[in-house]
């Protein structure tokens, strides 16, 4: 009854891959606009965790803090945006 | 605000930028003058001037690019990044760079500008009426040299006013043929082509030759979008082919079938499993002005800000009337001081239309050029008397069950239902009484004929208080109606008017396949439409999706 039809996914010539899980949406994400490295005073960089990542994301973007990807984050991850990562390296 | 670390800001206020090359999604003359607005943004508020350089490098240089286009950050298809700028300096640094898998309008769909014709290039009114046929898109009817044209008002058979719609038959831009039409056929390395290619060239864009012969005359100019045109894909710039058959069913309009993230597609051939040639179908597109004055703020040395309201903050949103909010004004006068001289006065996009009169009075005359099928949403959809109804604003459009009726409207709520407030949330029709039912808010309104009772508080009908309003009602049977709101849903009993036992029950429980946050829900020729934004998911009696479009197109007809 509640099942919707069963669609068949075809992969589009020229088409650029978006069939991402959340996890990897995120993950790309973090990295790409800059949340997950961070340059220590050393000059050291080094990787944050996602959870920490996905806080300063969720503070910049206006969004609850929760640490997790939740269902806004997810959104927000997926609005049209700029290029220009948010945390400058 | 935020700027880039170690304040990097221009060393002068004389700020020199050029447009580098074009997209095909506009006339190059509405492109200049987004570019244009949006320097004037930060001009308006600084000291900065900016002049624009035909030849050899400026400050901001300005590209359009797809994909890997030059430097280490690739764009990445249709949606997702729309651009990037890099902040002041020499070299890459300072260059603005949008990416041309998007499409590029002034937010708010296809502008058509037209060239010769009457209409002093005037943009073309859509839909038009020609020879009594509406006409939605530019056509080639009642021509033989095969030239789309358009009206430029609502109905060319009163005005006469009309004008060419892009083509390359017509014109071509940059290139090194001063904007000469294409010859077809022509020949490019020994291959004859009887229409604009992509071959021999790695960045996608669409050309030709505007001699019979390019190894011989090496003249040669890019061909601008139709209006019909898909974006991106692999046929970017060719027209939709309909119908088209694609996993041996065929398709008479855009589908989303195939594709996972539920945009519309169509394919440029009539046969997709044989020729795979497909382009997404036109949107309502970027503000190119829009995402203009952002990277223009990169440029200048401002990096994003966190205020979802300001310009600076990385995500999209179109705003009908902008203006410059505070913060970037603050973050832009730290940098470059301001200019007392000069007014901050809000810049408009010059598609915006006046607003709507006054709804509530009824004397004052509905403005004839509300057009429906401009309106991004609707704040409810519903079905009165068998006809669509929709509502925004005061204002409300009417059109009969058949696909081929005229939208009727815009026609003013409070003339026909005085007693209701502007903005209506949703409203039914009880099958058994005809009776009309309106939710706004907390409230509801039932009107039988001309007589009203209410408003009424919908905690009356047993609605929870955290309901803060109806979003949708569906007619379940005579008697029974759902009543949407966020994730769930009531059965109301209307003869009893009170809630029935057992719910609410989550939407995405009973319905699945549809988005859980619809802001309209509605029953009509035997189908059940869930709404977001400009979409609809249509489902059919075994509560299977069987299809989602536009609600502009399939059910206003635009």
């Amino acid at each position: 009854w509640s099942v919707p039809l069963k669609s068949v996914f075809v992969t589009f010539p020229g088409d650029i891959l978006k069939n991402k899980t959340d996890t990897e949406l995120a993950e790309s994400y973090l990295q790409r606009f800059g949340y997950m490295n961070t340059l220590q005073r050393s000059g050291f960089q080094s990787m944050v965790s996602t959870s920490k990542a996905l806080k300063r994301m969720q503070r910049q973007m206006g969004l609850e803090e929760t640490g997790e990807l939740d269902k806004a984050t997810l959104e927000a991850m997926r609005q049209p945006r700029c290029g220009v990562p948010d945390v400058a390296n | 605000y935020k700027t880039f670390d170690g304040d990097l800001k221009w060393d002068h206020q004389d700020i020199t930028y050029r447009i580098v090359n074009y997209s095909p999604d506009m006339d190059s003359s509405l492109i200049d003058d987004a570019f244009a607005r949006a320097f004037k943004v930060w001009s308006d508020v600084t000291p900065l001037t900016f002049t624009r350089l035909f030849d050899g490098t400026a400050d901001i240089m300005i590209s359009f690019g797809r994909a890997d286009h030059g430097d280490p950050y690739p764009f990445d298809g249709k949606d997702g990044l729309l651009a990037h700028a890099y902040p002041p300096g020499e070299g890459v640094q300072g260059d603005a760079h949008f990416d041309e898998d998007e499409y590029w309008t002034l937010g708010k769909g296809t502008v058509v500008k037209t060239r010769y014709g009457n209409a002093n290039g005037a943009e073309c009114h859509f839909p038009f009426i020609f020879e009594g046929k509406s006409y939605s898109t530019c056509t080639t009817e009642g021509r033989t040299d095969n030239l789309p044209w358009c009206a430029t008002t609502a109905d060319y058979s009163r005005d006469k006013q009309y004008g060419f719609c892009p083509s390359e038959l017509l014109y071509t831009f940059g290139g090194n043929a001063n904007g000469a039409e294409c010859v077809f056929p022509f020949i490019f390395q020994g291959e004859e082509y009887e229409s604009c290619t992509t071959e021999g060239r790695s960045d996608g864009y669409r050309w030709c030759a505007t001699t019979a012969n390019f190894d011989k005359d090496l003249t040669y100019g890019f061909c601008p979008s139709r209006d019909t045109a898909v974006i991106g894909g692999n046929s970017e710039g060719e027209p939709c082919h309909f119908p088209f058959v694609f996993l041996g069913k065929e398709y008479s309009s855009c589908t989303s079938e195939g594709r996972g993230d539920g945009k519309l597609w169509c394919a440029t051939t009539d046969d997709y499993d044989e020729d795979k040639k497909w382009g997404f179908c036109p949107d309502q597109g970027y503000s190119l002005f829009l995402v203009a004055a952002h990277e223009f703020g990169h440029a200048l040395g401002l990096d994003h800000s966190n205020i979802r309201e300001a310009l600076m903050y990385p995500m999209y949103s179109y705003v009908e009337d902008f203006s410059l909010h505070e913060d970037d004004v603050e973050g832009i006068q730290y940098l470059y001081g301001n200019n007392r001289t000069r007014s901050h006065s809000p810049t408009t996009d010059p598609t915006d239309e006046p607003e709507p009169t006054d709804p509530t009075t009824p004397v004052v005359p509905v403005d004839p050029t509300k057009d429906a099928c401009k309106q991004d949403k609707f704040d409810t959809i519903t079905v009165i008397d068998g006809q669509l109804h929709f509502f925004k604003d005061g204002l409300y459009w009417k059109k009969s069950s058949s696909s081929e009726a005229e939208l009727k409207g815009p026609f003013v709520i409070s003339e026909k239902w005085s007693a209701l407030p502007a903005v209506i949330d949703s409203s039914f029709q009880d099958l058994l009484t005809n009776k009309l039912y309106f939710f706004s808010g907390t409230r509801f309104w039932v009107y039988t004929g001309k007589n009203v009772l209410g408003p009424r508080s919908i905690e009356k009908l047993g609605l929870p208080s955290s309901v803060q309003k109806v979003e949708g009602a569906l007619q379940r049977g005579k008697g029974k109606v759902l009543l949407f709101s966020g994730e769930n849903f009531w059965r109301l009993d209307v003869k009893a008017q009170k809630i029935d036992r057992g719910y609410p029950r989550y939407t995405d429980a009973v319905f699945g396949g549809v988005p859980n946050d619809a802001h309209d829900v509605f029953h009509f020729k035997g189908h059940i439409y869930f709404c977001r934004d400009r979409f609809y998911w249509r489902m059919n009696s075994r509560r299977q999706v069987d299809r989602v479009g536009y609600v502009k197109y399939d059910l206003l007809g635009c």
